[in-house]
């Protein structure tokens, strides 16, 4: 709760939506709320009405910027919304940042607005932050299902605390719109026509149920890349994170850093100076910075230079001296030039003829403390850049201290 | 994933904001107590990292930053609306 626990004095609480968002229907806000005070009403002696005039305990409106108050919004993202403690004029006021764009789907285009107003009204009932991961009253927002959603025992303590448990008549709900459950959609879903990366023919499955153990002898990479002076490894799905900031690998899953990728990538390269990492996958390639995916993404390897007939790339590096990028493609390679953004006259070349002593596919490919690392299989080549020439050969898990 | 350098300062901006608003923090406030605060927001940044269950440093690390990044409610979460 608030320091000194200011909490209504009365079981009646009115409400008044004073505007709405044109993000949604009228009709989808006034359930969303309606939603979300009847969660607080199901374990309390509390009754809500909405009121249509004059002055209501909580007042529920929508505004951007600067709204009157000391607590500006500040655009899309950062701060979705905010709430008053119960007390007279802008106590139990609950605002909402326009500049969100708010939906009644679970979605990553969007903030769920019935969640966001469980939160707030929360707060408008006295409730303060929770640190418990999951409670609703935690202060990140995190989506997930509304269908049949129930309020955690966090909140439940906190809302009970205040104000006690319902009254045994009280089981029936007492908002104006019984609480109905809206029809999820995920954005796959609401396209009609399914781009060509999610095309279930066009999908190479994961190449790894079950992620291997670091130190296996036998543990192979789909794709090496630096990101910002860390390592990713890739295979299937998951991912070895080695980085200067933490003495252990981190073991992560594609999907936490990019939800919408699809895992089991073929290559990965950084262009560090533009801090652009290219991920391809079949004949599709993605560039992210951080976590951010570009805009325009994905795009046909077609438009990197390459012919029809090559449909995937098995490795790629990245020489920052040179500004060239080598595609590694069944026993051959290309050279890009990412300065002019195109392919380099001469090439495909054999592997071989340049890279002595590979004479094999390469499935992964980094570039590291000024040396090529090529990995196939099991193995991995350490090669001079300049002279191209295979300094030493090592294991693939050589990174992780097996 | 740590930030680009050159985005550090700008990073650093962000964090004493988010600080301000959710943590009570107030650049220049020390204690009489104290001989030497030569870090003032570190003390902050601790609690932030203790309320969100972090790995509490002191310091402004990735995972700090990524998590004061994520959209949330603007309630401040150790003190109450004045």
């Amino acid at each position: 709760t608030f320091p000194l626990s200011p909490r209504w004095k009365k079981e009646d609480v009115t409400y008044r939506i004073l505007n709405y968002t044109p993000d949604m229907l009228q009709a989808d806000v006034e359930e969303a709320i309606a939603r979300a005070f009847q969660l607080w009403s199901s374990v309390t002696p509390l009754r809500f009405t909405r009121v249509y005039s004059g002055q209501a305990d909580i007042m529920i409106s929508f505004s951007s910027g600067f709204h009157g108050d000391f607590y500006s919004f500040d655009g899309p993202g950062g701060t979705l919304a905010h709430a008053y403690p119960p007390g007279s004029g802008i106590g139990g006021d609950a605002h909402f940042d326009e500049d969100e764009n708010w939906t009644k789907f679970t979605t990553s285009n969007g903030y769920n607005l019935f969640l966001v107003a469980a939160h707030e009204l929360g707060h408008s009932l006295g409730l303060g932050h929770s640190n418990v991961f999951g409670a609703l009253m935690y202060p990140i927002y995190m989506a997930r299902d509304t269908r049949d959603y129930k309020l955690p025992q966090d909140d439940i303590d906190g809302i009970q605390a205040l104000y006690g448990h319902p009254k045994e008549s009280a089981a029936l709900p007492t908002t104006a719109f019984p609480p109905q459950e809206p029809t999820e959609m995920t954005p796959a879903e609401a396209t009609t026509e399914m781009p060509p990366w999610e095309e279930p023919t066009k999908t190479t499955p994961s190449k790894t149920p079950v992620r291997p153990r670091d130190c296996d002898p036998h543990l192979s990479f789909d794709a090496v890349t630096t990101l910002r002076g860390e390592t990713l490894f890739f295979k299937g799905s998951y991912v070895w994170r080695l980085s200067p900031y933490f003495s252990e690998i981190e073991h992560d899953t594609i999907s936490s850093f990019w939800p919408s990728l699809v895992a089991g990538f073929d290559a990965a390269y950084e262009v560090d100076k533009r801090d652009r990492v290219l991920f391809f996958k079949d004949n599709h390639y993605w560039a992210v910075s951080g976590y951010n995916i570009e805009q325009g993404f994905p795009q046909p390897i077609q438009n990197l230079g390459f012919p029809t007939s090559v449909r995937k790339i098995d490795a790629a590096v990245h020489d920052e001296n040179t500004k060239k990028t080598y595609f590694f493609v069944g026993n051959k390679y290309w050279s890009f030039n990412e300065n002019t953004q195109s392919m380099e006259r001469g090439y495909p070349r054999k592997i071989a003829a340049d890279f002595q002593g590979i004479g094999h596919t390469v499935d992964a490919a980094l570039q590291k403390n000024g040396l090529f690392y090529f990995f196939h299989g099991a193995n991995q080549y350490e090669v001079d850049i300049k002279s191209k020439k295979i300094i030493r050969m090592m294991r693939s898990n050589s990174w992780f201290n097996c | 994933f740590p930030v680009v350098p050159e985005k550090e300062k700008e990073e650093m901006q962000f964090a004493k904001k988010y600080l301000e608003n959710f943590y009570d923090f107030k650049e220049g406030k020390s204690s009489l107590f104290k001989a030497k605060d030569l870090n003032p927001m570190s003390d902050k940044i601790r609690e932030m990292q203790s309320f969100f269950g972090l790995e509490v440093t002191g310091e402004l690390n990735h995972k700090t930053l990524d998590m004061m990044k994520k959209p949330r409610c603007g309630i401040p979460d150790i003190r109450s609306y004045s």
